[in-house]
């Protein structure tokens, strides 16, 4: 996250590869459920073998024996709608759910996040020299409706996308954040309404951020959960 | 240069946990390496397995058992690694299988073998001991004869009888050349032992097991991970750095495979399923056809990779190269990429179209998007339908045709034939103009157990 500051996000997972490295974020939808983005993946078929997910630190290389740290192998990977850029990957056991490890709410189906909502996005991801990078970093920022965001930029935000505000300074996604949430909150409930996604440059000044809007998905998640 | 864990078979990240009534069996050896650990399990006869913990410290735990579910059980752990004894887990013998020690115990006939220890109903000479391996009444070649592991069989009628336990050579089979084969032979046609693929002793090489995932390098077992002509492996001898493992081809095995995958007018991945009749390189040179050695001698004989399409002059992959290529028919330039074949986008090229959400789609497209077969909606395999004709008599749930019974907003979809998708959206794609308004929800949602966040942590952070 460039221009975040250290901070909690229980719901939000790192995915690691076969080496342990963590490569992407993700969100915890359900004890057993993940979502994240598929370009986080090389296919949706891809040998989850070996693949973890980690959970319950805020360190991104936490030492062994840190207590409530969870990893669990990834056993099953379902691809999205092929416009939706949305995985769930699903995990060998249930997480176990305490102060540091929750499940995030689901939005209502094809609910539009009122503008200037503010949410906040969370990674353990690239910085830009702007933080610190072995510790979970957290950015707050409004939400910024299509028809202002497609001002920007001219017509390309379509319907199943949303957007924040660009801030001068600098803030937004970056590398090996892609796949974790945009989480906004509704009364004393955090809701995932956004699946953060890879934009062509990162905390880029003046830029408003773009993710996958998780309501349009919502009906696929439950499926995918059901089936 | 022969290393101990030659005899042992490695499962990443799985612990063997004894059960309860054995967990004293268990004899833990801290700080010692691998090499040393294996080193020492082959010499010490209760030892069957080891489990190699590197996480918090190294320590080496010699196991009387594998995991075969009867004493101790496989479970997943990323700290520690597994290796078993090969002749206790493998289902397959090498030469005349003195060294076997499976369980199984029955006869070719399907005779029971009788226990070893009893001499009755057959009298005979053997006696069980701690190094022998006549356990119970297993298939066992203590006398080394030709016929393999054998028993005395427990019909007085017959004394003793062969167990019929394949060679490893015939266990599996190759099909083409052998690329796919994941089977356990672990010697070259000379005898040589392989080396294990994830040591560089006594030859140092490229073919590192997690550099490679989807090519097995697994153990020492022979493999094929550069499209060579049959599997091989690097010898344990250090005169002779490879050489091809004897495994036996697949009878019968059709040379064209009518394979979903195949593609004609673009290629996926690294083009290795194209088949298209491309015969030209990307700036127009024309190739060389597979089955000439002029202009260029080549190894890619049409007949030893009967599999790669190697047909006429067509741009082909047979190599696992970046993309189709041949060999062009100018003698000062060996080989070049045919680029000019496009890419294939993601998903398969959509067959019809639907309105709205599709729920009212009664067309006949039976594919899904990744261009997989639909499952028939009345039936339970390979998927168990929760959505089927008794459950949605109106929505037209016939034969495997994609439908929209659940009114899905993302369109008509279906239970697939493969195993491990249980559904999936179909080739069909919106009618043009066709769009559904995003409208927001009419009422209020309440939240109950998820999103919860203790906010008194960040304050504990800082």
């Amino acid at each position: 996250i460039v221009g975040g500051t250290p901070g909690n996000s229980p719901w939000t997972v790192s995915l690691r590869d076969r080496k342990g490295n963590h490569f992407c974020g993700g969100s915890l939808v359900s004890s057993e459920w993940v979502i994240s983005t598929k370009q986080c993946f090389s296919s949706c078929y891809v040998d989850l073998t070996g693949y973890t997910a980690m959970m319950g630190t805020l360190f991104r290389d936490p030492k062994e024996g840190e207590p409530d740290l969870q990893r669990i192998s990834l056993t099953k990977i379902v691809c999205g709608p092929s416009e939706s850029h949305l995985v769930m990957l699903q995990l060998e056991t249930p997480a176990q759910f305490n102060e540091r490890v929750s499940q995030i709410c689901l939005p209502p189906e094809r609910y539009i996040v009122p503008d200037g909502t503010i949410c906040e996005i969370a990674g353990w991801g690239e910085t830009k020299g702007k933080g610190d990078e072995t510790v979970l970093n957290v950015a707050q920022m409004p939400v910024l409706s299509n028809k202002d965001c497609n001002q920007y930029f001219k017509g390309r935000v379509r319907e199943n996308e949303m957007c924040t505000m660009a801030f001068q300074a600098g803030v937004g996604a970056c590398e090996r954040d892609y796949g974790g949430p945009l989480a906004c909150q509704n009364s004393d409930c955090w809701v995932l309404e956004g699946v953060i996604i890879p934009m062509r440059r990162c905390g880029h000044a003046g830029q408003p951020n773009i993710f996958i809007r998780v309501s349009v998905y919502v009906d696929w998640i439950k499926k995918v959960m059901e089936m | 240069y022969r290393s101990a864990l030659n005899d042992f078979q490695r499962s990443e990240g799985r612990e063997l946990v004894l059960k309860s009534w054995n967990v004293n069996r268990l004899t833990e050896l801290p700080r010692v390496t691998l090499e040393d650990c294996a080193k020492r399990c082959t010499e010490s006869p209760e030892c069957r397995a080891f489990n190699y913990e590197f996480r918090p410290s190294l320590v080496c735990k010699h196991l009387p058992w594998v995991g075969d579910g009867d004493n101790a059980d496989v479970k997943r752990n990323v700290n520690c690694d597994l290796y078993e004894m090969k002749v206790y887990v493998r289902k397959c013998i090498v030469g005349k299988g003195e060294d076997y020690r499976g369980k199984v115990s029955t006869t070719t006939s399907g005779r029971t073998c009788q226990q070893w220890w009893s001499k009755f109903p057959h009298d005979h000479r053997w006696t069980p001991s701690a190094t022998n391996g006549l356990e119970l009444n297993y298939c066992r070649n203590p006398d080394g004869d030709r016929i393999g592991p054998w028993c005395y069989t427990t019909d007085p009628e017959r004394r003793y009888e062969s167990c019929n336990i394949p060679q490893c050579k015939d266990e599996v089979c190759i099909t083409c050349n052998g690329e796919d084969y994941r089977g356990q032979v672990d010697h070259t046609i000379s005898g040589k032992e392989c080396q294990r693929w994830d040591q560089q002793f006594p030859h140092q090489h490229i073919y590192q097991p997690e550099k490679y995932p989807d090519k097995s390098l697994d153990d020492n077992y022979c493999r094929n991970p550069d499209a060579s002509p049959v599997p091989w492996c690097y010898t344990t001898d250090p005169t002779m750095e490879r050489e091809s493992c004897d495994i036996s081809k697949c009878p019968e095995f059709p040379k064209r495979r009518l394979r979903s995958s195949y593609t004609t007018n673009c290629f996926r991945g690294r083009g290795e399923d194209y088949r298209g009749k491309v015969n030209e390189t990307t700036s127009g040179i024309p190739c060389q056809r597979w089955d000439a050695q002029k202009p260029h001698e080549h190894p890619f004989f049409p007949k030893t990779y009967e599999c790669k399409g190697l047909e006429e002059n067509y741009c082909r992959n047979p190599d696992g190269s970046e993309a189709p290529w041949c060999f062009t028919s100018l003698p000062e330039m060996r080989t070049a990429l045919c680029l000019q074949i496009k890419r294939c986008a993601d998903d398969i090229e959509a067959e019809d179209c639907y309105n709205e959400i599709g729920k009212n789609y009664r067309g006949v497209v039976r594919k899904t998007r990744k261009g997989i077969l639909c499952q028939k909606w009345s039936i339970n395999t390979p998927h168990k339908t929760k959505i089927n004709p008794k459950t949605h008599p109106e929505a037209n749930l016939t034969d495997n045709y994609c439908r929209n019974p659940d009114g899905d907003h993302h369109g008509p979809w279906c239970y697939t034939s493969d195993p491990k998708t249980e559904f999936d959206y179909c080739a069909i794609k919106q009618c043009a103009g066709e769009k559904v308004p995003i409208i927001g929800p009419t009422t209020e949602v309440e939240f109950n157990e998820c999103g919860k966040r203790e906010d008194r942590l960040r304050s504990r952070l800082r």
